[in-house]
């Protein structure tokens, strides 16, 4: 069996928003500690990973499962939730359906048909980074929209005292410098030097979600993939993309 | 212009 119920579906909602906009289906491995899932895009350029512990639900029960959904089902069903709604996802083993049901004033049930997905065996690598930004999640996606006017590729660099997103067009360029001791940085640690291209559009959709408040860890080496990771509605994300090389 | 590489080259 699997029934998680949630506070709020409006905040599950940015989720779901984020993950869809990288991936057109998932299959979410479910137990008893919570539900995690990874994929690559069809173009594998990026890797989306997401863990939500069974703390993030306040009523949770769960035993092994794989529930595969078509993602763009689940974002039309989620972009129904009001604000005041609570979620509750359950698995209906006879009729193989996802249950999303919004409870308010009353109850919503939508049923997805489960896909017959497997379990991906993509998971994060364990690369090491020399490079660990934390920065205010907002700063660095209004940063990625300012680069997104000139270029559709964006340069992130790292030294001991600054993180800079650079744009570069034809004519036109775009620098956004964010030093140690600004208020967007929360730390910065950098042990090596660092120059990396990425492409823009998935850049943005990887931050899709993220609203002022939240805090985006960003580990950055020399050719090597950026990784993001950040929390929403107490879901964990990670997203790694590889670099674009000149 | 430069080249979009792809993840699987770090998956190895």
């Amino acid at each position: 069996m699997f029934r998680g119920v949630m506070e709020s579906a409006k905040e599950f909602k940015k989720v779901v928003d984020t993950v869809s906009t990288l991936l057109d289906e998932i299959c979410f491995e479910v137990d008893e500690e919570g539900i995690k899932a990874s994929a690559m895009d069809p173009s594998h350029v990026a890797l989306v990973s997401l863990e939500i512990p069974r703390l993030a639900f306040e009523e949770y029960e769960a035993d092994s499962h794989e529930i595969g959904i078509d993602l763009e089902a689940f974002k039309k069903v989620m972009n129904r939730a009001k604000s005041k709604d609570k979620l509750i996802l359950e698995l209906d083993e006879e009729k193989n359906k996802l249950n999303i049901i919004f409870e308010n004033t009353g109850k919503r049930k939508f049923s997805l048909a489960l896909l017959d997905l497997s379990a991906s065996s993509v998971k994060v690598p364990d690369i090491e980074y020399p490079n660990v930004i934390m920065i205010k999640g907002d700063a660095f996606k209004e940063a990625l929209k300012d680069a997104d006017l000139f270029s559709d590729y964006v340069i992130l660099k790292a030294d001991e005292d600054k993180f800079v997103v650079h744009a570069k067009g034809d004519l036109n360029d775009f620098n956004a410098e964010f030093e140690k001791d600004s208020s967007a940085i929360i730390s910065l640690e950098v042990k090596e030097e660092t120059k990396s291209a990425f492409n823009l559009d998935y850049l943005m959709d990887m931050v899709k979600g993220v609203s002022s408040g939240d805090i985006i860890k960003i580990y950055l080496g020399n050719d090597m993939p950026v990784k993001l990771e950040y929390s929403l509605a107490g879901v964990n994300l990670t997203f790694l993309l590889a670099p674009r090389i000149e | 212009k430069g080249k979009q590489l792809t993840l699987d080259a770090f998956f190895k």
